[in-house]
């Protein structure tokens, strides 16, 4: 459940 | 967050610190130019979905076209005062690099599509991208200081990042662990660096007056 990708960084 | 904040600015003034040294001593003696093709790889690649048209917000949208221009510019004016370079090494095998990264994307990635792909390599070359540009500054012996203050603030950007991670992990339950995994090793690569910085930056400024 934790591991989402966080696309929103740069 | 103050952290991902902290994280960005360190990032932009790395960038304007290479550009501004650059242009003002119109030459590019012991800036690697294959550290800076290395990022733009890791930018063409981790921002693809520029191309997608998702524009998640008009900062992150702003800063990759930034960090997309900056980077071409830089390798611009470093190949426009290029003679300097041949005087020194820049002769980092960068093919080893590259390649172990894609393998880790391959292993390491969300979804097997192109985006998520490029992403996870984007992540790994990026921990690395550095290493060409240390090597550089560990055969001239003794580095300019804007170069060296360019690394700083470059490798404080992901540092800045590890606690960004924390931070969101508690507030919204995200984690990407690529992301942390490679940000991790990227600070390690620096690790060494900081402590050369710290030495030479910190305590030298404190015995200034002779």
């Amino acid at each position: 459940k934790l591991v989402k990708n966080l696309h929103d960084e740069l | 967050n103050i952290f991902r904040i902290s994280g960005d600015v360190a990032h932009l003034v790395s960038i304007i610190i290479l550009i501004h040294s650059v242009e003002t001593k119109k030459s590019a003696k012991g800036i690697s130019l294959k550290t800076q093709l290395l990022y733009a790889l890791v930018f063409i690649t981790r921002y693809l979905s520029l191309l997608k048209l998702e524009f998640g917000s008009v900062y992150n949208t702003l800063m990759k076209l930034f960090f997309l221009g900056s980077t071409f510019y830089s390798i611009f004016i470093i190949k426009k005062y290029t003679r300097e370079i041949t005087q020194y090494v820049d002769d980092f095998k960068i093919g080893y690099l590259v390649a172990p990264c894609f393998v880790a994307a391959l292993v390491f990635n969300y979804k097997f599509t192109v985006i998520e792909i490029a992403w996870s390599f984007s992540l790994w070359l990026e921990a690395v991208a550095i290493l060409p540009q240390l090597f550089v500054l560990q055969s001239q012996g003794q580095g300019d200081l804007l170069t060296v203050h360019y690394i700083f603030a470059l490798g404080l950007y992901r540092a800045f990042y590890i606690p960004n991670w924390v931070y969101r992990y508690f507030t919204e339950e995200r984690l990407d662990i690529i992301s942390v995994a490679a940000g991790v090793l990227q600070t390690l690569v620096y690790s060494d660096f900081f402590y050369v910085y710290y030495n030479k930056v910190f305590k030298n400024s404190l015995k200034l007056p002779a």
